[in-house]
């Protein structure tokens, strides 16, 4: 199965 | 004081329609440069940003650098209770920076609302991802499609499952999905140049073979702002999230980064 990523998993800085 | 005036109907109306089923609050930044926005999606899997230059509006003034958060719904229905050939002026003065006004005044300039709308706090909004604007050399491909094309692209495979697997190598890009009554693949046989023709679908750079997977409701919203364009730009990384871009005159642009999925 797919899971669906965040963004966060790309950036940290928010 | 910030004050923007465009017609009914234009562009940036447009794109904040197409935006509100993915966006309910948004992050504005006015400057002298232009009108920015920056939202994200409740669910923290798209980023929009968008920037409409100056020059776009019909006139455009901005004294002082203002940031503001704006329920983009609330503003959308504002805009709709204007009349064909309305001029609409969205204004924010120094004095009083808890909402903004927005006028619409009739062709004949014999009729004129205006309507204050409620500022709301859009900050959690406001993601530092700016160094993701300059990092096309990042993305591993980037192709260039008529936004027509890639709507029906979206559709075509939405009948048949909620995800698509874009693949892009130097000899084909391709939209494919698998569901249960069946699968979809759709291929392009793309050009390779710098300058891509409107009508075609054009690899524009590519670092290696390259393929992502995605929910195609994302995708499906990204397609519907596009149509606004004639021309979509689309980046693959296994790094960074999908870029989806059209741009608007020559330094605008609206662009979505939307997180892909993963085989667990």
């Amino acid at each position: 199965s797919r899971k669906q990523m965040k963004l966060s998993a790309f950036f940290s800085g928010k | 004081m910030f004050e923007l005036t465009m017609a009914k109907g234009s562009i940036l109306q447009g794109v904040l329609e197409a935006i509100l089923d993915l966006v309910n609050v948004a992050n504005v930044d006015c400057s002298s440069k232009g009108f920015s926005l920056q939202a994200l999606d409740t669910e923290h899997v798209v980023f929009l940003s968008l920037f409409f230059p100056s020059e776009v509006f019909r006139s455009y003034r901005c004294d002082e650098d203002c940031s503001m958060g704006i329920a983009i719904a609330d503003m959308v229905d504002l805009l709709r209770a204007s009349n064909d050939g309305d001029i609409i002026t969205i204004k924010v003065t120094d004095q009083n920076f808890e909402d903004i006004t927005i006028t619409f005044e009739s062709p004949d300039k014999t009729k004129t609302t205006d309507m204050d709308l409620q500022l709301v706090d859009a900050r959690s909004h406001r993601l530092k991802i700016s160094e993701w604007h300059d990092m096309e050399s990042e993305y591993q491909a980037i192709f260039c499609m008529p936004s027509a094309q890639f709507m029906l692209n979206c559709k075509s495979l939405s009948v048949i499952d909620d995800d698509v697997v874009i693949r892009v190598n130097e000899e084909v890009i391709s939209f494919s999905t698998k569901g249960k009554s069946g699968c979809v693949n759709i291929s392009h046989v793309p050009n390779k140049t710098d300058n891509p023709e409107k009508a075609s679908v054009t690899l524009t750079h590519m670092r290696g073979p390259v393929s992502l997977t995605l929910n195609l409701r994302y995708m499906k919203s990204c397609a519907k702002v596009s149509t606004l364009f004639d021309q979509v730009k689309i980046g693959l990384s296994t790094k960074l999230p999908l870029m989806v871009e059209c741009k608007i005159a020559e330094k605008g642009y609206i662009r979505y980064f939307v997180a892909p999925k993963i085989t667990e």
